[in-house]
């Protein structure tokens, strides 16, 4: 596929990244 | 027969609608789930929001392209729309196993989100049919450019739009590309382009929110970090 480097945990997400899990 | 750069960007446009052409104008029944299980249901809002957002995409595109190009702003708007209702569903479908819960009232209701996100699900399509090119201007990154009316509309000229904080596109680059696995490898590359560009750059310009952040951390973590300098 790509080469694209996720740097995200698995715990984190979209959700914390706005502040409201 | 050999590619060209013509065929190629047909062929990735072809990708991109051809796979768009199952998602409605309007969010799935999936999805118009999670808004109805939002303690606040946002659905009226992100209708409204899409109105808005869409009449001034419209305007500035025309602006940018030329007025006999309006028509082709709304149909880039339409295909936006669409990817972005596709991705925020996947999204919400990837928290959902996380983290367990499926009332996403807060994330919903935050209208930055949704503006980020249609804005990368806008710059997909842009760079879908514009090719990879960046806005001239001092960017060192991208192919170069080109000087077709399309490099006016290329990134970060989506942000300049929405009056969106570079900080804010940046966190939904990376929850997008794990949430839509259609992404060709040029597109991949062209949103790594613009996050490079957003954390080398935009970021730290004047009026960033960044810098009201590092300051919070900065208050914030002095009295649990205990770190010594070395480490």
């Amino acid at each position: 596929s790509h080469d694209y480097h996720f740097g995200l945990e698995d715990h984190e997400g979209i959700s914390e990244l706005f502040d409201c899990d | 027969p050999p590619q060209t750069p013509i065929r190629a960007a047909m062929t990735s446009i072809q990708q991109l609608r051809g796979d768009l052409i199952s998602t409605g104008d309007q969010p799935s029944t999936n999805l118009a789930t999670y808004f109805k299980n939002c303690t606040v249901d946002p659905t009226q809002d992100v209708v409204k929001r899409l109105e808005t957002l869409g009449q001034t995409f419209s305007q500035r595109f025309g602006q940018a392209v030329g007025p006999r190009c309006v028509i082709l702003g709304k149909q880039r708007f339409t295909l936006g729309v669409r990817l972005y209702y596709k991705v925020m569903e996947a999204m919400l479908e990837s928290e959902e196993k996380r983290l367990s819960v499926q009332n996403f009232s807060k994330l919903l209701n935050d209208s930055t989100f949704h503006t980020s996100l249609l804005a990368c699900a806008l710059e997909v399509v842009m760079a879908t049919y514009g090719g990879s090119s960046f806005k001239a201007g001092g960017y060192s990154h991208g192919g170069g450019g080109g000087d077709t009316a399309e490099t006016d509309v290329c990134f970060p000229w989506i942000l300049d739009v929405f009056s969106l904080a570079a900080f804010d596109f940046y966190k939904v680059i990376e929850s997008f590309i794990k949430a839509d696995p259609t992404l060709s490898k040029d597109i991949v590359k062209h949103l790594e382009t613009c996050e490079n560009l957003i954390m080398e750059r935009i970021a730290w310009r004047t009026g960033s929110p960044l810098f009201e952040l590092l300051k919070q951390e900065h208050e914030g973590g002095a009295a649990e970090q205990v770190e010594t300098p070395a480490s």
